[in-house]
C-alpha cells in the first residue's frame, strides 16, 4: 500500500493504479522529483498492459520529464515495440531530443532493437537527427556493430 | 517482507568514448 504511483506503474499493478486513480484523477498525470509520469515508468518497464490501461484513462502521452525525456524514448531505449507502437497511435510526438541530444530513434538504434528501429522508422522518425556526441542513427549502427540494425536502416533509405 | 523497488527510469549516454564522427 506504501507503493507511488509509479512504482505500482513500473511493477505494473493495474488494480492496485486503478484503486489510487479512481480515488484521486490527478494521480494520472503526477510527476515525480525528476518529471516522469506513471505512464513513462510503465513504458520504461515494458509494462504493455499498464501503458493501454493508462492510455485508456486518459493519461498525455506527449508530457515530456525534466530533461525532456518521453515515454516513447524510454520504451524504444528498453526495445519495447509493442509500446512504441501503443505511443506512436496515440500521434506522440516522434522525433523528440533530451539532454543527450537522444531521439527515441537512436536509443532504438543504441539498444541495438531492430524491430523498435522498424517501427520508428516507419512512422517517419528523422534519420537525419544527431546527438549531441555527432552520432547519427546510421553512423551509431556501424560504429556499435549493430548489423541488422545497419541493414534495417539501409533497406529503409533504399525505399524511400 | 522487504518491498521490490524499481529504480528510477534512465536513458544511456549516446557517446562511445570516441571522437564523433
Amino acid at each position: 500500500d506504501s507503493l507511488s504511483v509509479h512504482q505500482l506503474a513500473a511493477q505494473g499493478e493495474i488494480a492496485k493504479l486503478d484503486e489510487h486513480i479512481c480515488k484521486d484523477d490527478s494521480l494520472l498525470s503526477k510527476q515525480d522529483e525528476r518529471g516522469f509520469t506513471p505512464l513513462m515508468w510503465a513504458a520504461a518497464f515494458g509494462e504493455v498492459a499498464t501503458v493501454t490501461y493508462l492510455l485508456e484513462k486518459g493519461a498525455d502521452p506527449r508530457v515530456l520529464a525534466r530533461e525532456r525525456e518521453s515515454a516513447l524514448s524510454l520504451a524504444s531505449s528498453g526495445g519495447y515495440t509493442d509500446i512504441v507502437n501503443t505511443l506512436l497511435k496515440h500521434h506522440v510526438e516522434i522525433n523528440t531530443y533530451d539532454w543527450n541530444g537522444g531521439t527515441p530513434l537512436l536509443y532504438a538504434v543504441r539498444g541495438n532493437h531492430v524491430k523498435c528501429v522498424e517501427s520508428l522508422l516507419g512512422r517517419g522518425a528523422d534519420l537525419t537527427m544527431e546527438a549531441d556526441s555527432g552520432y547519427s542513427p546510421m553512423d551509431l549502427a556501424v560504429a556499435l556493430g549493430h548489423k541488422k540494425v545497419q541493414q534495417a536502416i539501409e533497406t529503409h533509405i533504399l525505399n524511400l | 517482507t522487504q518491498l521490490s523497488l524499481y529504480t528510477s527510469p534512465s536513458l544511456p549516454n549516446i557517446t562511445l568514448g570516441l571522437p564523433a564522427t
